[in-house]
Order: C-alpha cells, then structure tokens, then sequence
C-alpha cells in the first residue's frame, strides 16, 4: 500500500506543477492583453446599453466606478438601516457613473 | 464593527471579494428586517 | 502502517491543493475568454457602424458596478479632488466586477455555468492556447475535474 501510495503522490505531484505552470501562463497572457495586445485594451469596454441588457440589473440603479489601482473601497457591517460604501484613491480621481435607463 | 476593505482598480481581479461584501450586506440587511418585523408584531393580549 | 498513514494525509492535502488550483485554472479561463470575446465582439461591431461608439456611452475595462433597489436613496459625499467618496444607502445594495458583468452579458460563453452550446464551445476553444482547450471542453460539461499533462 505504502508503494502504491508514493506512485500516486508522485503522480499527484507531477498534475500540480502542470497546473501551477498552466496559472502562471494563464495569468501572464492576461496581463498581456491588457497591456500590449494591438488595440485590444481600446476594445475592452462594455456600453451601457450592454449593462442595461443584463436581466438581473433591469430594474436596479447601477452606478459603474473607475478607479485607478490600489484604490481602497471599504464596506463596513451595519446595523442600523443605512449601508455605506467609502472609496479611497491615492493614485488619481474616481470617477463614478450613474449608468443611463434605457 | 467588522468592516471588509478590499482593493480596486486592478484588471482581472477575483470577484470572490465582492461575494463576501455582498453576502455581509444581504445578511445585515435581513437581520435588521427581522428585528423590524418582531418589534412590529402585535403584542398578545393578557387573558382576563 | 505509519507510513502509509503519513502518506495518505499527504495525498489529501496534495488532493485539495490541485481542486484549489483547479478551480484558479477555471476561473483565469473564463477571464481569458469573456475578454477576448468581447474585443473580438466590439472590432466586428465598430467595423460594421465603421466608427467606435461614443465616448459617453461606454466605460472601459476594469471597473466595477454597484447595483441597488431603484427605490434606494443614495446619499454621495465627494472630496473636491474625488480622490474619496463615502455612499449612504438606506437600503441594501451588491458590488461586482467587470469580469461578472461580461460573464451576465454572455460573453463567457456560459462556460461559468456549465451551459455551453455546441457552436459556443468551438468559440470558446478557439480563443485559448492549445494546452487549455482539454480544460474548456470540460468546463462545457460542469466545473473542471481532471488534469491534462502535456508533453513528457
């Protein structure tokens, strides 16, 4: 039993570092089409008519944020009715949309 | 208080952070429901 | 028989580590593919209108949305630099990301749910590198269970 089971560790370990490798890439190819792919970064946006499409979000108020990174949004636990969201930049403005009915 | 602080702005984030946020939202606002409706519900008459 | 004790508490570790990768794995996919799927969606839309959309009615990757009741009164403090924002809701609300967004729009080809056409999965196949297409076949059928180990 004791053999079988270090065949298999060994197995095991060979289908983690595949997977590790396959993370790493996977991540890195995401980066990359953000940062450099042609002009794929000036075609990632969404429209709001493609917000306002969506069924969960038809009758919702939908406010879209834009925040440059590391910016800080904290959401602490309330008891009383009121629920509140702060947002902290150090790298640049917010900017914050109200998303348009149809 | 318990408070979530989680960062934004970064492309291809996980979303998992903002389940967290939204399940902390949902289940302070049926609690604060709950406590609304009890202290709402009619007081049982005293028998005379 | 202490051996093989150790070596089964090291197999089910190992076990939990790899569904936990798998799981990354899925996810980076389908980031990959709703992304791509989108550039690939918004090139066709502005070749056909010959012109991108209006500044005003699009906002780019990443950000974030916040959704709540339309019936919701939202009280917002901005600082004059809008470096900070504080909202009041007095009602509940939800937070999602964009990559959330693009996955509702369809654009994941409802490879997050497991629900996947024919003629999806062959979209979704060709927008990944060869040593992910095993995984997204799989993930047409239910989240990712097994591994594929390519060459040696």
């Amino acid at each position: 039993k004791s053999r079988a089971l270090r065949k298999e560790l060994g197995e095991l370990e060979r289908a983690e570092k595949a997977l590790e490798d396959l993370i790493t890439s996977s991540s890195t190819q995401l980066k990359e089409l953000t940062e450099h792919g042609d002009n794929q970064g000036q075609l990632g946006y969404v429209t709001y008519q493609d917000i306002r499409s969506i069924a969960s979000l038809q009758d919702q108020t939908v406010i879209a944020v834009k925040a440059p990174s590391e910016t800080k949004l904290e959401v602490p636990e309330s008891s009383e009715g009121s629920q509140q969201i702060y947002l902290k930049s150090k790298n640049g403005p917010i900017e914050v949309y109200l998303c348009p009915e149809e | 208080r318990t408070r979530i602080l989680v960062s934004i702005g970064e492309s291809f984030g996980t979303s998992d952070k903002f389940q967290k946020i939204n399940a902390m939202v949902n289940s302070s606002d049926r609690s604060l429901k709950r406590s609304l409706d009890m202290s709402s519900a009619p007081k049982p008459l005293k028998r005379l | 028989a202490q051996e093989c004790q150790n070596l089964e508490v090291e197999r089910q570790r190992r076990l939990e580590r790899i569904k936990q990768k798998q799981s990354q794995l899925q996810e980076l996919i389908l980031q990959q593919i709703a992304f791509k799927n989108l550039v690939q969606r918004n090139r066709q839309t502005e070749q056909q209108a010959n012109r991108p959309p209006p500044p005003n009615s699009l906002i780019h990757l990443p950000f974030i949305i916040i959704n709540t009741s339309k019936k919701t009164v939202i009280d917002c403090s901005i600082s004059n630099d809008k470096f900070e924002y504080l909202f009041n809701f007095d009602n509940m609300f939800e937070i999602h990301d964009d990559i959330e967004v693009l996955k509702r729009m369809g654009m994941a080809c409802g490879l997050e749910v497991g629900k996947c056409s024919p003629e999806d999965l062959k979209v979704a196949r060709s927008l990944v590198p060869k040593a992910l297409e095993p995984y997204v076949t799989e993930m047409a059928q239910g989240p990712i269970s097994n591994v594929y180990i390519t060459g040696g």
